[in-house]
């Protein structure tokens, strides 16, 4: 669906008979401005741009449509694209609907990303959502660092009846093998396991995820987002990305009023797809990811 | 003797850029280099330090504390963003001026809330007041100022649930709570600080907007500065609700809190 805003934008081209280059840069000056107030980071919004101004000229002309309607349609179908993408999900034996590579036993989901973003309550969430869909998963954490990290994931876990494990390790890449360890050993799969907040520029916390990445082999790495972030959202996804080559993005507190432009950043600048969206703080508050909707409330 | 000329407008939009790299957002990001357009200058190393200069002017002063006794601040603001981690370590500072503080744990609502505060309390050497999850947090506020005036306090630090604007029934609680402080104390809380992380874009405007009709804000913290995040939308806060930022917040640990400085901030956003 289009927004109220993006309906102006089109009624005010539709009324030309031709687009012509001027009524075209206006357009897309408005549009311009409707993704920076919706926080899409200045670069991407520059490469969309480009990228729709020459869609509209190029040679894909639409002979049933005016040039005014085919530049609200590449548009729409640029924002649907970045957003959503067809190729979100290829299909691999063994994989859950909705995306998820689980064809290890056990298989491991890492949740990570930036403080504060939503981790901990998201593995909880996740572990409904997977247990609801025939899944045994065990849920675990290796944040040593906040106060009262793994006792938060821990009366989360509680709550919903879902199978929790401590380790005793002291080293956080130890202490992920003891929960992989217990999660084979016990027969759970996946493993999801909540890891520390961390800054993309601190190296010492980055190379500590690395490791552990490395020690437990997660067949799923999904960072976790928030969605009201604003244009740091492309240095962070970016650097996450790049250390650890993420699977997926997971957008929290959609159920609040930011209009989420991160999420086209993070999706253009990562390439991987948003898989689900946090949208409350209950665990139900989960679901897959619906890119159309995304797009107008991008747009505002 | 060198004459004055106008700013190149590639070096315009190379400036409107950055601050909206800097999330100072579509709104304040043109009117600050609106202003630059306006101006001449004898060389093109001179617009930088105008702008920066521009920037600063913005900027608010701190809130004056009249020494009154005990001085209740009230922290607040959405779902993760620092909250529970920066009154431990206003504590920490506070108590490091000499202040006697109490910390009041009133999110009663969160898994392990009243822990981690609980936990900080305990490294500080700071009392903490709290109890079980599902009390009533305005309870808790009465609890905590009615012992500060007891034991002759200096500060009572509250720190609250995280909550969206968007939840009408959170923001009434936290209305609760103000009107309970002040009944039981006049004129308590005395400094209401949203916290607020320095990732939020265009939606920290609207957090504020929104927290300011449920509890007066006296200022900001703003957290993760460490980071590569700017915090711009302290700029249009400022000019729409005259809002200064008190501290920033630069790491995890309770010494990782500063006093807030306009002239480093804007330094900061340029690097
Ligand atoms: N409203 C809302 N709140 C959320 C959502 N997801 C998480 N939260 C809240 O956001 C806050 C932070 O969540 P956590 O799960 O502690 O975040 P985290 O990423 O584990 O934090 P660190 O471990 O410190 O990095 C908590 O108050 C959660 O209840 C969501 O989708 N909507
Ligand atoms: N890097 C960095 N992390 C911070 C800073 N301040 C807080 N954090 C981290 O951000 C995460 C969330 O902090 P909390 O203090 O739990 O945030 P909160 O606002 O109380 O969260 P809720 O109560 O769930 O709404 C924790 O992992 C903190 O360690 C900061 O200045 N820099
Ligand atoms: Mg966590
Ligand atoms: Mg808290």
């Amino acid at each position: 669906g289009l927004s109220e805003k993006f309906q102006r934008i089109v009624k005010k081209i539709r009324g030309e008979g031709t687009l012509t280059d001027a009524n075209m840069e206006e357009a897309l000056g408005e549009v311009r401005q409707a993704l920076l107030e919706g926080d899409v980071n200045v670069d991407v919004v520059k490469q969309f741009i480009e990228r729709v101004r020459e869609r509209a000229r190029g040679q894909e002309v639409m002979l049933s449509l005016s040039p005014a309607q085919q530049l609200i349609k590449v548009i729409h179908l640029e924002l649907m694209r970045l957003l959503g993408g067809a190729d979100a999900a290829p299909s691999i034996p063994g994989r859950v609907r909705d995306g998820l590579n689980l064809k290890d036993f056990p298989s491991v989901i890492f949740l990570v990303g930036l403080q504060g973003s939503g981790k901990t309550t998201t593995a909880s969430k996740l572990a409904l959502y997977l247990e609801k869909r025939g899944l045994t998963p065990l849920l675990a954490s290796t944040d040593l660092q906040r106060p009262a990290a793994r006792e938060q994931l821990r009366i989360l876990a509680q709550q919903h009846k879902h199978p929790y494990f401590e380790g005793t390790s002291s080293s956080v890449v130890e202490l992920g093998r003891e929960c992989l360890n217990q999660a084979r050993l016990k027969g759970f799969n996946p493993l999801i396991l909540d890891t520390a907040g961390r800054l993309h520029v601190d190296e010492a916390l980055m190379d500590e995820l690395v490791a552990l990445r490395d020690s437990l082999r997660p067949s799923e790495v999904l960072y976790v987002a928030d969605s009201m972030t604003g244009q740091d959202a492309v240095r962070s996804s970016q650097a996450f990305n790049a250390r650890l080559n993420l699977t997926g993005i997971i957008l929290t507190k959609l159920d609040g009023d930011s209009r989420g432009g991160a999420a086209l950043s993070i999706r253009e600048v990562t390439g991987k797809p948003i898989r689900f969206a946090g949208t409350g703080e209950k665990p139900g508050d989960f679901e897959v990811f619906q890119p159309d909707r995304m797009t107008s409330r991008i747009l505002g | 003797f060198s004459p004055l000329r106008a700013v190149d407008p590639a070096m315009l939009d190379e400036l409107e850029e950055r601050l909206l790299a800097a999330d100072l957002g579509v709104a304040a990001s043109r009117k600050l280099v609106d202003e630059l357009k306006k101006r001449k200058f004898a060389s093109s190393d001179e617009v930088l330090p105008a702008l920066k200069a521009g920037m600063v002017d913005m900027l608010p002063p701190p809130q004056h504390h009249d020494g009154v006794k005990p001085w209740v601040t009230l922290f607040v603001g959405v779902n993760g963003s620092g909250k529970t981690t920066t009154v431990a370590k206003v504590g920490r500072l506070l108590k490091s001026a000499g202040h006697g503080v109490i910390l009041v744990a009133a999110d009663t609502f969160r898994a392990a809330a009243g822990e981690q505060l609980e936990i900080w309390a305990e490294r500080l050497d700071l009392p903490v007041i709290r109890q079980r999850t599902g009390s009533d947090p305005a309870a808790l506020v009465f609890d905590g100022i009615r012992a500060a005036r007891a034991q002759g306090v200096d500060d009572v630090l509250v720190d609250t649930a995280g909550r969206l604007q968007t939840k009408k029934h959170l923001m009434a609680e936290l209305e609760k709570v103000r009107r309970v402080a002040a009944r039981e104390l006049p004129g308590a809380p005395h400094s209401t600080l949203i916290v607020l992380d320095a990732t939020v874009g265009q939606n920290g405007l609207v957090q504020c907007r929104e927290f300011h009709q449920a509890v007066p804000l006296t200022g900001i913290v703003l957290t993760k500065m460490e980071g590569t995040a700017k915090g711009g939308i302290v700029f249009s806060i400022a000019e729409e609700l005259r809002l200064p930022v008190e501290y920033i917040g630069v790491g995890e640990k309770g010494e990782d809190l500063l006093p807030f400085s306009p002239a480093a901030f804007v330094e900061a956003l340029f690097e």
